[in-house]
């Protein structure tokens, strides 16, 4: 149990310094509270977006939390993906140049998982391989109509 | 092990039985506010018994049922790459309502639906649903809980 | 005190319910709980975006939310201004056709009341009559840059 | 009675002493993540005592001095078209820190401030401020705590 854990933990930690750097060009790193007995202790994470000085977790902007989450994400589907993966507006918090890198990440990672985004916007939209549209009836009913793109 | 089909029946805005392909690769949707879009998470966390109804925006189960129709039965079916197909359906009745679960054309109690999703390395707080508004929560969380996310996979 | 709560509340009411109807194209109203005793019950929102059905405030969606409250604030300011408000990302549950409704409002409402608004997003941000722009310098110190548009 | 100016030094992000001046009307503020666009808001909410440490992301008081400077006082003062100009200074000590607010010149408690700002229309819980990520509040509080917005302005 305690291989399995930190074999598994070595390579999330190592996904995530090179995610969250290629991110937010900054540094960050996941904490064991106790390295020895991880069961013990939890697990946290030490940023620093563009090599800011971060005391607390809470200070983080808005969006560099949002970051730092996907960021996380992104490092255990790398190591251990998931079948599927369904995010509902991950890029509300987010500026049009941290949406263009996410959609460019999300778009990496869909060769090995799938993906099914919600989003309102165009950066990730754009970067999809097909949309469904989703809209209301007359009648109050939910309609979703397939815009097949070209699946290259 | 993708989703390879969605298929909803009276569930939520779905008042119209309405399937949905899936592929796989990168898939977005969307559409205006309050058209359904995030229901359709909602169906895929309801079928693999995966959240309570509150995380499902419902009092009760049976508000899950379509508001302006008059049936008493709603359902939602998914199918798999894998030929795995999932579905669950609630039925309404005067004093009570009750809950079905099938897991490959046969019936199945919801402990055996998620054993078998963990094979799959779908868990019930797994990583792969981020809902709407949701997104912070990992941060938000205590330092535990966030190791666990790790002890569950591994 | 109960005139003036009522008759606070009255004007509201009727400002909710204009606005309400103008930014979802469907119909709302505020409930209290007890009208003859407004201050022994709580105050709640009876609305149905384009005029569904809905059962719950809860069900509504993201989107939904976020015009309720935010006709909800307008039409208190409607009826008694407070002399700023400070907005930070209130479109980020809102799709473009919505942020620009929220836009035009802001715009009317602007000309009794002072508004600062954080956004992210462009119908937002082409709204308003000024921008400050805000980075972080290289040592990582914030620094606002006032762009100040033709103040017509 | 609008916001003419607000002056910062070394609070949060606020390393270096700066300047803001603002207009009546519309104003946008806008700029990459992480960039202080939300300290801004915190500027003003702590300088008219809206606001907890909690609320302003920080565990204590002191955390809000530039974390990146060796100075030991952080100061935001808020200038209004009537000529009010209302200052709030934190000074950080060995052991402990001293927190001072000023209402025209004139040294004063933070009730006589909340009293002061209440009378034009500007009250703690007042929906004139709306943080990030907290627009949905209005809809997820009581309903009596949603009836008592009424009340604090009638
Ligand atoms: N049982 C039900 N019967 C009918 N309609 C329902 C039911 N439950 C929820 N709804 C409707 O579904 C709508 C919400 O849908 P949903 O949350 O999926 O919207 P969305 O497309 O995600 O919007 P947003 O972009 O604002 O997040 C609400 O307007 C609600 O009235
Ligand atoms: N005491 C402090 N000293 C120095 N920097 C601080 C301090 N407190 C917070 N910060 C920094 O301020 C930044 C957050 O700023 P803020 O929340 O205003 O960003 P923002 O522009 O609103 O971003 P977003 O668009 O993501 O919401 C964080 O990166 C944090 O490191
Ligand atoms: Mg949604
Ligand atoms: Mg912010």
């Amino acid at each position: 149990k305690f291989e399995a854990f930190n074999e598994a933990f070595q390579e999330i930690d190592k996904n995530f310094r090179e995610i969250f750097s290629r991110l937010t060009m900054g540094t960050g790193e996941l904490k064991l509270e106790n390295p020895e007995d991880p069961f013990t202790g939890g697990l946290s994470f030490a940023v620093q977006p563009r090599d800011k000085k971060v005391h607390h977790l809470t200070a983080l902007s808005g969006g560099e939390k949002s970051l730092t989450t996907l960021a996380f994400i992104f490092s255990i589907q790398k190591a251990i993906p998931a079948p599927f993966y369904a995010f509902d507006e991950v890029d509300m918090n987010l500026d049009g140049s941290n949406v263009v890198r996410i959609a460019e990440m999300i778009r990496e990672l869909s060769h090995t998982s799938q993906f099914i985004n919600i989003s309102l916007r165009k950066p990730m939209i754009d970067a999809a391989d097909r949309i469904l549209g989703v809209t209301i009836r007359p009648d109050k009913t939910t309609l979703v109509t397939g815009v097949s793109m070209d699946d290259s | 092990m993708h989703i390879t089909q969605l298929e909803i029946d009276n569930f939520k805005s779905f008042g119209r039985k309405t399937k949905i392909p899936f592929l796989p690769g990168f898939t977005i949707i969307s559409g205006p506010n309050g058209s359904g879009k995030s229901n359709i998470i909602d169906c895929i966390l309801f079928a693999l018994a995966l959240s309570s109804s509150r995380h499902l925006r419902a009092e009760r189960l049976t508000d899950l049922l379509n508001l302006n129709s008059d049936r008493n039965i709603a359902e939602v079916e998914i199918t798999f790459s894998d030929g795995t197909i999932i579905k669950r359906r609630i039925k309404r009745t005067e004093n009570t309502y009750y809950n079905y679960l099938y897991l490959n054309g046969r019936s199945c109690r919801q402990g055996e639906l998620l054993d078998f999703l963990a094979g799959h390395g779908i868990v019930p707080h797994g990583y792969n649903v981020v809902m709407q508004g949701d997104i912070n929560r990992i941060i938000e969380m205590s330092d535990t809980e966030r190791r666990k996310i790790i002890d569950e996979i591994a």
